[in-house]
């Protein structure tokens, strides 16, 4: 019988000389960290489903990534967050999205898949669905970091910057938010 | 963007993925991740597949739901599959990113077309591995 587990922690600009060793070494032990937990649910006959909900759960607990705790502002200094999840036995999915006050997303999500009639929930209806299922709402100041609070000051910063230049060389802005 | 893909011993796979979106982000934007076939897909007949990176293109083209599509249809590995529509696909439409994907089989893929990704994978060995750059 083969189980197995394969996690994700984001893509990007991740570039080995650029990367200090300590923060290297704290993305090796939350990965490994997750990785372990969802191999003993496995191994001990657990299913894939809450191999997946349970590492999802570290990852988001932890700063160093971009979902629960760790994750980015947008341009109105708010965290919005968004999760969705598939069981590939049944089909059945739940997903939600634009999330303020939900400290787990992806535990929403499955809530939304085993316990509602719907796939997607978003924005004030979720929060209300996950308060109406026994979810504890958390304040917004729980999703604040430093460093995801400085990068939003960057990018409004060289978006200003960007604006005024852009009036001379419209060609100049290649942002793009959706 | 976090993701994981798993395959128990029952044969089930499962996929999910939680995102803090971009930063910046106007207007109410939501990226793949909530939308499902295009950042989160599972299917016990083919894989599971979770993504990350440039939600629109993503989207755009349904990548998760396209490989267990290619896998299904045209009974490509899933490796190849995942390959095609990484390399491929997004690439050609300028978006970047990557996923993970593991099929049924206990095979798994996880490409990317950027610098690095956080990622890493266990099997029955109990042995994880971590990886972060290209190598």
């Amino acid at each position: 019988v083969k189980y197995g587990l394969v996690i994700h922690g984001g893509a990007g600009t991740i570039e080995k000389d650029k990367m200090p060793p300590e923060i290297e070494a704290q993305y090796e032990e939350k990965l490994n960290e997750a990785l372990l937990a969802g191999y003993k649910i496995l191994s001990d006959g657990g299913s894939s489903l809450d191999a997946v909900e349970k590492v999802i759960n570290i990852l988001e607990d932890s700063p160093l990534f971009n979902a629960g705790k760790g994750a980015v502002f947008a341009h109105n200094g708010i965290n919005e967050l968004d999760a969705s999840i598939m069981d590939g036995n049944t089909h059945n999915a739940g997903a939600v999205a634009r999330l303020t006050h939900i400290k787990n997303p992806i535990s929403l999500a499955r809530m939304v898949m085993e316990k509602s009639e719907h796939v997607f929930l978003i924005g004030d209806g979720a929060e209300q669905f996950a308060v109406q299922n026994g979810v504890e709402l958390v304040d917004q100041n729980y999703f604040y970091t430093d460093s995801r609070w400085n990068a939003l000051q960057r990018a409004l910063k060289k978006e200003m910057e960007s604006k005024s230049q852009t009036v001379l060389y419209p060609a100049l802005s290649d942002e793009k938010y959706g | 963007t976090v993701g994981a893909v798993a395959l128990d011993k029952n044969g089930n796979l499962a996929a999910g993925t939680s995102t803090g979106g971009m930063t910046n982000k106007k207007y109410g934007r939501a990226g793949d991740v909530p939308v499902i076939g295009a950042g989160t897909y599972a299917n016990n007949n083919t894989c599971a597949v979770s993504c990350t990176g440039w939600g629109e293109y993503f989207i755009r083209l349904g990548v998760a739901k396209d490989i267990s599509d290619l896998v299904d249809y045209k009974g490509m590995t899933l490796k190849d599959a995942a390959d095609k529509v990484i390399y491929e696909k997004v690439e050609q439409l300028g978006g970047d990113g990557g996923l993970i994907a593991i099929d049924k089989n206990g095979n798994f893929a996880m490409p990317f077309n950027t610098a690095g990704m956080f990622r890493g994978y266990i099997f029955e060995d109990g042995r994880p591995i971590v990886k972060m750059y290209k190598d």
